[in-house]
């Protein structure tokens, strides 16, 4: 079975 | 700093421009957990460098480690690193590797 991510994607920040 | 990481280099970015001119998404606890480059923007500070390439993951920033940082606290350390009037460059460790 496919393991799925459970981490959420991250904010993008321009410095 | 490095040494377990084959694959990085060091990159040094003059404050040439007067921003910085990257954008990064990650951080710890996100699909991302170190910072990626995912924009440079033209005439930007790493634009004029020439040596930063966007999908870079940046691994310490003058000196500091990037793991284990969470985005927001990843960003501001990056933004005071060119804020400061102590140095006029900001030395990046990347890795193409992800």
């Amino acid at each position: 079975r496919e393991k799925r991510l459970t981490l959420p994607p991250s904010e993008i920040t321009l410095l | 700093p490095g040494l377990l990481e084959p694959t990085s280099s060091l990159v040094r970015v003059a404050k040439s421009a007067s921003t910085l001119g990257i954008a990064i998404e990650g951080g710890a606890n996100t699909r991302q957990p170190i910072p990626r480059i995912v924009t440079i923007q033209r005439g930007g500070s790493a634009h004029n460098c020439g040596q930063l390439k966007v999908g870079q993951v940046i691994l310490e920033v003058n000196g500091a480690t990037m793991r284990g940082r969470e985005h927001r606290d990843a960003a501001r350390l990056i933004a005071e690193a060119f804020k400061t009037k102590e140095r006029d460059y900001v030395d990046f460790l990347v890795t193409d590797f992800n």
